[in-house]
């Protein structure tokens, strides 16, 4: 049991870092939309886009069910520095400099990047979550056949 | 912290001018989005999550303007406490919970803290029914009311001493870790727990160890003990109950 609990902690503790990175590079990406849109629209207020950071920030959520609960807990997992370092490269290196100044060519292609880093995000966390998933799966067979209990684990 | 933000911080230590306030908390904004997703899981379906992120905005304007970059934590651990601790003040300012819900719990949690005092263990529905003077029936819908699955639910009600809160979902995935760093009081508060677990129902151990240990849900536990999904409900709020008036002792 030890063994299998090891090694799902470690995916975890990865998963715990891509997800945030993940959620973080979303909500990057979708204001940097709206901005792009604004952009195009020829105004430019950062009140406005304030105001509409609910309406932004949670638009792919959808009522939630409190049977498909998960325990979370919500903290800035080490895992994902590295992660928000290769983020940050990624900004840097498209050079711009500041919210106001930005190109509307550079912005759309700073955001495409973006989107395709975050694709690679989702694609890892659907493996670990895969990973996690079997291992948590032959943990609850041995649940359910008297191997593993919850009193070994206290 | 990529070069843009740094100027930013820069630029607010030196003037609190609100245009720089604004951009760094579009900057941080994404943090919310982050929490917000967190704080909404378990939540009851009447909950607008956008909502939730407007709370957390609040809390995040709050870490801004409090951060103080001299102490050494990084910013984004800091703002995420606060954002948490925002979203979690706002839905209890709006009585996310109905009173007359939070007033039932409370009967509830004093009933099992005086059988468990009573037996050394984690009373039956029938005992416990039995002591409130209601119907199993009763007890048990109203038990299948109070979904304890959200970091709210779980969080709100742990305010010990001078306003900080025991995050009980953490402690309870800590609980088999050992950490290097844990404080007197985390390994305390371990301790209690440990000796609580052992003394609920086998199925309520059952319940929080694929739970809060496995990482499953609530459905797929229910699934495994082979239960309905309002009765898995049940059992995990009253297990979580037990456990909760163990640490308010
Ligand atoms: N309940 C729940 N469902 C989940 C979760 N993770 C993934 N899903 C489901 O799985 C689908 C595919 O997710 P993905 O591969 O990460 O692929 C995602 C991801 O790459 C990206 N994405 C998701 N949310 C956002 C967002 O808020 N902003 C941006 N910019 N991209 C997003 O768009 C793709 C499609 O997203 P969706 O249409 O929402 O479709 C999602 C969603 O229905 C989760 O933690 N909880
Ligand atoms: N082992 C395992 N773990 C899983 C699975 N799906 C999600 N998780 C983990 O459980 C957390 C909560 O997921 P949720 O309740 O669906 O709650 C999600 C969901 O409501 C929303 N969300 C995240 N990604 C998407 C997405 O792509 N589309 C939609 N529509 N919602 C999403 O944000 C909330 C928080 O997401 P995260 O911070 O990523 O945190 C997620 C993630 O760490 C899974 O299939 N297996």
């Amino acid at each position: 049991n030890e063994q299998v609990r090891r090694a799902r902690a470690e995916c975890e503790r990865e998963e715990a870092g891509v997800s945030y990175a993940r959620r973080v590079l979303q909500g990057r990406i979708d204001l940097l939309r709206v901005e792009l849109e604004r952009r195009h629209e020829g105004g430019h207020d950062l009140t406005t886009l304030l105001a509409d950071l609910p309406r932004i920030l949670a638009s792919d959520q959808y009522p939630s069910d409190p049977l498909q609960a998960r325990a979370v807990n919500v903290s800035v997992p080490e895992a994902a520095e590295v992660l928000e370092a290769e983020i940050d490269e990624i900004v840097d290196r498209a050079g711009l400099d500041d919210l106001g100044g930005r190109d509307a060519d550079d912005l759309a292609q700073l955001i495409e990047e973006l989107a395709t880093y975050e694709r690679y995000l989702s694609g890892l966390r659907r493996q670990l979550f895969e990973r996690i998933d079997m291992l948590r799966d032959e943990l609850v067979q041995r649940y359910k056949d008297g191997r593993a209990s919850v009193g070994d684990l206290l | 912290m990529d070069r843009e933000v740094r100027a930013l911080w820069g630029r607010y230590a030196d003037a609190r001018d609100p245009e720089v306030r604004e951009q760094l908390i579009l900057h941080y904004a994404p943090l919310v989005k982050y929490v917000a997703g967190r704080v909404g899981v378990g939540m009851p379906s009447s909950v607008d999550h956008a909502d939730l992120v407007s709370y957390g905005v609040f809390g995040l304007m709050d870490a801004i303007e409090k951060f103080d970059p001299g102490r050494g934590v990084k910013f984004e651990t800091y703002a995420v406490t606060r954002i948490r601790g925002s979203i979690i003040d706002e839905l209890r300012a709006v009585d996310w919970v109905p009173r007359s819900v939070r007033s039932q719990a409370r009967k509830i949690e004093a009933a099992i803290q005086h059988l468990v005092h009573l037996r050394g263990r984690s009373p039956t529905d029938e005992e416990l029914a039995e002591e409130l003077d209601l119907e199993v029936s009763e007890l048990q819908d109203a038990l299948a009311r109070m979904a304890m699955t959200s970091v709210a639910a779980l969080d709100e009600t742990l305010h010990v001493g001078d306003g900080d809160r025991i995050p009980l979902v953490e402690t309870l995935q800590d609980l088999t870790a050992v950490l290097p760093e844990e404080s007197v009081d985390d390994a305390a508060t371990k301790a209690l727990l440990r000796e609580m677990i052992v003394r609920l129902t086998e199925r309520e151990q059952m319940v929080l160890g694929l739970y809060y240990f496995e990482g499953m849900t609530l459905a797929q536990v229910g699934e495994v003990l082979g239960v309905t999904e309002s009765r898995i409900c049940q059992i995990h709020t009253k297990a979580v109950m037990a456990l909760r008036v163990k640490l308010l002792e």
